[in-house]
């Protein structure tokens, strides 16, 4: 038997909007600690990451491991029946080929319940090494999703580069070229506004712009993100999801031919 | 895309 239940079901819409765009399916596995899924999207350049620890659910219980391969659009379908401050409960039988969403809204005068086929997805799972990155840079979700933005106008790719005055994000194209240059803030009065900056060494790195926006789904997540770099390795980008864990991206670089 | 690596060239299938 696995149950979930989630105060304000807000948090699980927010998390489907950061992996539609990049995922068709997925396999949600659960266990006692929690609900994780790993998946590529098709051309098998960018991974999603996502754990949610089972401490951050209102009420959580796994019997046995399950793993349950859903189809990300049927599951939109769903969730956008449950209004933001519904109480979301999951439910799941052990082996079962289907999984149930209960919605009750605050008051507990409308409850609705929503049963989904489950799907057997075979996909292969990518083991991530451990790696000490040489440049971790943090900045405000929203300011990353508005670079992303704004330079996907201009190129198809997006030229990363950091050092420890800060990182310079770069396009060039048809139209012309654009930077922006973002220094680390030298005192904020929220944490959240901040731009910080771990340097070891300064990388420079392509990535595909396109890949980079799917990512920014995932803004209303976080006012946070935070970005990983070392030469000639994917690049991370981590959203940190509140008390349940993060969601986390992988983009394969760009090399100059 | 030219030059675009693909993830499995980092990371080995488990």
């Amino acid at each position: 038997m696995f149950e979930a239940r989630l105060v304000q079901c807000s948090m699980l819409k927010k998390v489907l909007e950061a992996i539609k765009e990049l995922l068709n399916e997925a396999t949600f596995d659960c266990s006692d600690a929690g609900i994780q899924l790993q998946a590529m999207d098709n051309s098998h350049v960018s991974l999603v990451s996502l754990n949610l620890r089972s401490d951050g659910f209102d009420k959580y219980r796994c019997d046995r491991n399950l793993s349950m391969g859903i189809n990300l659009a049927s599951m939109t379908k769903i969730m956008k029946c449950a209004g933001n401050d519904d109480v979301l409960t999951i439910k799941a039988q052990d082996n079962a080929d289907n999984v149930m969403f209960m919605f009750e809204s605050q008051n507990q005068e409308k409850v609705s319940d929503y049963d989904m086929k489950l799907i057997n997805l075979d996909q292969e799972h990518l083991g991530i090494p451990e790696t000490d990155y040489s440049c971790i840079i943090k900045m405000p979700s929203g300011e990353f999703a508005r670079i992303c933005r704004d330079l996907s106008q201009f190129g198809e790719s997006v030229v990363i580069s950091c050092t420890k005055e800060g990182v310079k994000f770069s396009a060039a194209g048809d139209v012309g070229a654009a930077n922006i240059k973002l220094a680390q803030t030298a005192n904020v009065d929220k944490e959240e506004e901040a731009v910080t900056i771990e340097m070891q060494e300064p990388v420079t790195l392509t990535f595909a712009c396109r890949y980079l926006n799917s990512f920014t789904k995932a803004t209303a997540l976080s006012p946070q993100v935070q970005l990983s770099m070392s030469a000639d390795v994917p690049l991370v980008v981590e959203y940190k999801i509140g008390d349940f864990g993060h969601i986390r991206y992988y983009l394969a670089p760009k090399i100059e031919e | 895309m030219s030059g675009q690596k693909k993830l499995s060239s980092f990371f080995k299938t488990v």
